[in-house]
């Protein structure tokens, strides 16, 4: 896995072309909310791998 | 046929007979474990046909001297239901006698997805003409395989050949030893590698959470088959070490949503390796059983 297929694999997971030009200002402000947490660390904790259908 | 509804179809009346039987083979400690079934090889030896039974066929039917045999797998359902998946079929030689080899690696496979072990492969062989014809063509019966004998004593009985690999020496080892370097004799194995989302100028701001994460990569090399097994298959690559295995990773993102920012929970697919394993460039891929 590199840099560039994370990047790639999220604009085409969000339908972006590119990625958006945000500031400091905007992350400092933003407060994650409970639910999406408990969303996050659910999808974290889901570790069953998808077996890879070989090369 | 005069029915105001329905375009009159015009066809032609096939007689398509066949005779079917099906073989019974027990499984149990046939494939041992941690291998990797590599081919299954369903034998049958086909009996010789009487002389005066050819030129009688060869009288009546010159056209065709050829026979349709198809392998089918059998699944029977805990509903008591059962279907047949085709798995392989050839054309013989009804003057033809000696051993017939079909190639059951698929039907071995989905065996394989049942996780039954105790439970028998079925296999069912059909007999039937090359060219379907309006005569009542019966030459197929003259195609006959030695069946199965519960004595399994009989000469010509059908065999049932598994070709594995064992993967204590032509597999991956699991995760790497992190003591030992990796260098040219290392066996395929999964190595940590981090990836550090925070030092990446594209995930600045953008990317709330993780700020890196384990992806693991497979590195090493795979011990490759015999040669008597590779020469069967030449188009087959050589076995790399490859993610056999993956997960997603789920990450939280700013995204822009009625003129404010808000956290979001995305998953990308693919991005952590699980497991590592030794695999063909070319290998087929086993059909997944479905439900």
């Amino acid at each position: 896995v590199t840099e560039e297929q994370i990047l790639s694999s999220l604009l085409q997971q969000l339908h972006l072309s590119e990625v958006p030009v945000l500031d400091k200002s905007d992350a400092e402000e933003l407060v994650t909310p409970a639910h999406v947490r408990a969303q996050y660390m659910a999808l974290l904790r889901r570790r069953h791998g998808v077996r890879s259908r070989g090369k | 046929r005069f029915s105001q509804n329905f375009r009159e179809v015009a066809g032609r009346f096939l007689v398509s007979e066949a005779s079917t039987r099906l073989l019974v083979f027990s499984m149990e400690q046939r494939l041992p474990p941690n291998s990797e079934l590599v081919q299954a090889v369903l034998r049958l030896f086909q009996e010789p046909v009487p002389e005066a039974a050819l030129r009688r066929h060869a009288l009546l039917s010159p056209r065709s001297d050829r026979a349709r045999v198809t392998v089918e797998w059998l699944q029977i359902r805990d509903d008591g239901s059962n279907r047949t998946f085709l798995i392989d079929s050839r054309l013989v030689s009804v003057g033809e006698s000696g051993w017939k080899a079909f190639d059951v690696t698929e039907a071995v496979n989905f065996w394989q997805q049942l996780s039954r072990p105790r439970e028998p492969l079925l296999l069912k062989v059909s007999v039937q003409m090359e060219h379907l014809g309006p005569l009542a063509s019966s030459f197929y019966k003259l195609v006959r395989f030695a069946s199965q004998r519960p004595s399994g004593t009989r000469q010509g009985e059908p065999q049932l050949e598994l070709h594995t690999l064992d993967l204590r020496e032509f597999g991956a080892q699991g995760n790497c030893d992190p003591e030992a370097p990796v260098g040219e004799g290392t066996r395929c194995c999964r190595q940590e590698m981090y990836i550090d989302l925070q030092g990446t100028k594209w995930a600045e701001n953008w990317v709330l959470e993780p700020p890196g994460f384990l992806a693991y990569e497979c590195v090493g090399a795979c011990q490759q088959p015999p040669e008597a097994l590779t020469s069967k298959w030449p188009l087959l690559g050589p076995r790399q070490c490859i993610a056999s295995e993956t997960a997603s990773l789920p990450v939280i993102v700013s995204m822009e949503e009625g003129g404010r920012r808000r956290p979001q929970v995305v998953s990308l697919p693919n991005m952590r390796v699980q497991k590592c394993g030794c695999a063909s460039d070319g290998a087929p891929v086993p059909r997944k059983l479905e439900p």
